[in-house]
């Protein structure tokens, strides 16, 4: 098997806005079909992720600010390191995935446990 | 690489009953860490499954019943094959889990994306 890189599985990242209510999070996530979505600044920065897991526990909490919710200390991945070395950091943080980010920490795009499974099943 | 199989990477399955509230099931994925809740009968039989994805799509659509929103038709797999074919599954439905059942529909566990990137970490 030859080594797979982040530049293999990364795709087109899902994004919001600091300012956007959680139903429009919500919404973006059932329409796009995803499980994550990467909170960028008006630059293209990361500035956050949420995900249907932050959503459910808004819920379960009853938190309507989207800001009580979006997680900001973010694992990330750069595009040239090899998958394996993003995989171990996944499980090691219990996380399904890395936003994919460049050395002025502008969203390149993001990797999944999912696409990362399709290695496996390629 | 030797062959993986379900076997190796299935772990116990977070499940409900039919009868449970929206509010509970985003309680017990909040609390157990997981995005994936197995719905089963009184005889520990799959009847649906319910993931965080779903309880999103429930704030979406302001739908308030566990019945709105469980996945009925479940792709499962088997114990004994290979993991290989499972993550060929799951790519082509686009889930990210499979509950593990018997002969009989008896739930004896579940595999996530997220075990199998953990192989490809391994
Ligand atoms: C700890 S995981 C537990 C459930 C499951 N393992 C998952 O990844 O959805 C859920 C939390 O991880 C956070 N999360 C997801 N991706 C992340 C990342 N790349 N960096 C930091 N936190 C992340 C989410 O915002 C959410 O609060
Ligand atoms: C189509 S996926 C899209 C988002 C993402 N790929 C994921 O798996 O969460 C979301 C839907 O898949 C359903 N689902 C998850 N696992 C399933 C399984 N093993 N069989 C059938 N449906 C499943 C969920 O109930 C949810 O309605």
């Amino acid at each position: 098997e030859e080594t797979s890189f982040i530049a293999n599985v990364v795709h087109a990242a899902v994004t919001c806005k600091e300012n956007e209510p959680i139903q429009a999070i919500a919404e973006r996530i059932v329409k796009q079909s995803v499980n994550h979505i990467v909170v960028i600044d008006d630059a293209g920065k990361l500035s956050g992720i949420v995900t249907s897991w932050d959503i459910t526990r808004a819920m379960a909490e009853g938190r309507k600010a989207l800001a009580d919710v979006v997680t900001r200390r973010v694992i990330t991945a750069k595009i040239d390191e090899p998958l394996e070395t993003a995989s171990k950091r996944m499980a090691q943080h219990n996380i399904s995935a890395l936003p994919v980010i460049n050395s002025e920490r502008k969203v390149l795009g993001i990797v999944t446990s999912e696409d990362v499974a399709k290695i496996l099943g390629r």
